[in-house]
């Protein structure tokens, strides 16, 4: 090990190991992770040449071949947890998006929020077991959301794609295949990162939409094509909602990954000279080294614990849903939102700040910043775009202003609204 | 204006009350200000767009309020005495970090005074010192294998040099000695020179 990075260590006032059990949740947990790891680092079936070294097909092929191994290895060794899951794929991958991403992610959790039991009998046992590989679609060439099922009596739907202004989304599944009349799919072509996803159009002309196809735990549709709208639309949303939850624990991986590489090499890297005749100090001892990463380290940190907050919130609240209380369901709608929008649009800034203060290699894919930026940087527009979900949460948070100055008391992370009324007005000398 | 807080930089739960204010401040502002554009327009719709940089604003505070919060709980769930003092350190430093950057804020809303947000930005450069000797173990304690992490910066051996050279050998570029391209362009045109 590097002299600097041994003496680094030496002068640590506290135990990694701890915190690093704090971050998991709990020693058990540590153990467990790293057993999973140990099952992808020591198995050879996952080993490849470096990606970057690699063209977009071989990308995608490889990150395919992985995901089609992974899910047999998964079977293998029994690991169903969602949590081990993720950390066996997010091994696999190594923190880079994969194939199977919205398929494990968007796919199989919609089906569990917004399909009837009937439904689910029907399409979740089949979609756990890949037996159905799902995606979703989502956003509408020059409109923002899918829109205008045209309904007909006979039982089903027709869909044109025809952009116009909808009146509600829904959620309805269909089967997509080169096969199908009425459907054309493809890939949108090289994005920015996420080469090993296939991003793809889909082409729908006079498609037809059976009605049991339409997912209706909350929504009902009836056979003459009557929509009963759910008992609040925010329950339409339940996956969404979900997502961003998990896309706060994620800006602060992405955050502490960055932080990683650019305090380790702050560590290591020698430059300029701070007292004349000196050796060339490490650039970790100059402050405004520090001041460009630690306060970044701070917030990676600060993420964290809110990422596993949310999480559990979400879990907390979502548990109450399915008894029919929906008390909570307005605030987690907006706190995620917000946060969502707040953790990534740090997170994004922070990333770059890391890969600026590695100086020119940290422009070098071999220093893993770049592929970090380009990985994360989309959870600033997708799941709802982050300027869209802060004026969500201004909603929420303007409803409950009326309520406050209505005399009313609000409960929650508002509460502190309620001290407005009593807060008195100094007057401040000009 | 805002009864102004008696902060002490060094108590995070202090600090959480200087964002709790800041963010009333901004969701009282931002609620006054469509009334106001409500009273001049017919239109909910118009008044909500024209105050929408005000929402946002407030919406951020909010959110910043919400985690200098939990942070700040989450201190006091953590029992070893030593992992504390230097997640306070971290939380000290996000808190004064943000108030530094927003200070316009909290000037306005009369929450900190102008002596007070001096401080604040002295006692972040303080932090700065404070937090140096752990910042590697702070990161080790991510525990981000390397195969995990995919950088020859950030190796937990600190070995980077060599290794970036070893990298760098593998890019198809270095293949053979001198690229095809050297043979089919170059070549031909320097002999028409």
């Amino acid at each position: 090990v590097n002299a600097d990075l041994r003496r680094e260590r030496a002068a640590a006032t506290f135990q990694p190991q701890l915190l690093t059990h704090i971050l998991d949740g709990g020693p058990e947990r540590t153990r467990r992770r790293k057993e999973i790891e140990a099952l992808v680092l020591n198995d050879p079936d996952f080993q490849h040449e470096d990606l970057n070294f690699l063209s977009r097909s071989q990308r995608y092929e490889q990150a395919i071949r992985k995901s089609s191994l992974m899910v047999m290895k998964l079977r293998e060794y029994g690991i169903a947890d969602p949590e081990e899951i993720y950390w066996f794929k997010s091994f696999v991958h190594r923190g880079r998006p994969e194939p199977l991403d919205l398929h494990l992610g968007m796919f199989l959790p919609t089906l569990l929020t917004q399909a009837t039991p009937e439904q689910q009998d029907r399409f979740f046992m089949p979609a756990w077991n890949l037996e159905i590989i799902g995606t979703y679609a989502q956003t509408e060439m020059g409109h923002g959301t899918v829109h205008s099922i045209n309904a007909l009596s006979k039982n089903g739907f027709v869909y044109r794609g025809v952009p116009c202004l909808g009146r509600t989304v829904s959620y309805f599944l269909m089967q997509v295949a080169l096969s199908v009349a009425g459907i054309t799919v493809g890939d949108i072509g090289p994005k920015f990162g996420f080469d090993e996803m296939d991003n793809g159009y889909l082409k729908m002309d006079n498609f037809r939409i059976p009605r049991e196809n339409m997912l209706m735990k909350y929504a009902q549709v009836e056979p003459d094509g009557t929509y009963v709208k759910p008992v609040s639309d925010k329950l339409t949303y339940g996956t969404m909602v979900f997502i961003r939850s998990l896309i706060v624990g994620d800006s602060a991986r992405s955050l502490s990954r960055a932080c990683t590489i650019a305090i380790r090499y702050s560590a290591v890297r020698h430059q300029s000279e701070l007292k004349p005749g000196e050796q060339e100090p490490q650039i970790l001892d100059y402050q405004t080294q520090q001041y460009k990463l630690f306060p970044l380290l701070a917030t990676a940190y600060a993420f964290h614990f809110v990422g596993a907050y949310i999480k559990d919130t979400y879990h907390r609240i979502s548990g109450d849903i399915s008894k029919g209380d929906l008390s909570e369901l307005p605030e987690l709608h907006a706190l995620t939102a917000g946060l969502k929008a707040f953790t990534s649009w740090t997170a994004n800034a922070g990333i770059e700040e890391c890969r600026m203060a590695c100086g020119g290699h940290g422009y070098s894919r071999c220093s893993g910043i770049p592929d970090i930026y380009v990985t994360f940087t989309p959870s600033c527009t997708y799941e709802g775009e982050n300027t869209v979900m802060m004026l969500q949460t201004a909603r929420f948070l303007m409803k409950s202003y009326t309520q406050v100055t209505s005399g009313q008391q609000v409960t929650g992370m508002v509460s502190y609204l309620n001290d407005l009324s009593r807060q008195r007005i100094q007057p401040q000398h000009v | 204006a805002a009864r102004t807080v008696t902060m002490r930089i060094n108590d995070p739960t202090s600090l959480v009350e200087a964002y709790k204010s800041r963010a009333a401040r901004l969701v009282e502002s931002a609620a006054k200000n469509l009334q106001a554009e409500l009273n001049h327009r017919k239109s909910k719709e118009d008044a909500w767009n024209r105050t929408s940089v005000d929402l946002v604003r407030a919406s951020e505070a909010h959110c910043h309020y919400v985690i200098v919060k939990l942070f700040t709980d989450k201190l006091a769930e953590v029992s070893d005495a030593a992992v504390r003092a230097v997640l306070t350190d971290l939380c000290l430093l996000y808190a004064l970090f943000g108030i530094s950057r927003n200070a316009g804020d909290f000037l306005q809303a009369g929450i900190l005074t102008g002596a007070q947000i001096t401080q604040v930005n002295q006692h972040v450069k303080e932090l700065l010192a404070v937090i140096r000797p752990n910042a590697v173990a702070l990161v080790d304690s991510f525990d981000f294998h390397d195969v995990h992490l995919g950088s020859v910066l950030g190796r937990y051996d600190g070995n980077v040099y060599e290794n970036m050279f070893e990298w760098a050998k593998k890019s198809p570029l270095n293949k053979t000695q001198v690229h095809e391209s050297f043979h089919k362009h170059l070549k031909p045109m320097q002999a028409k020179l």
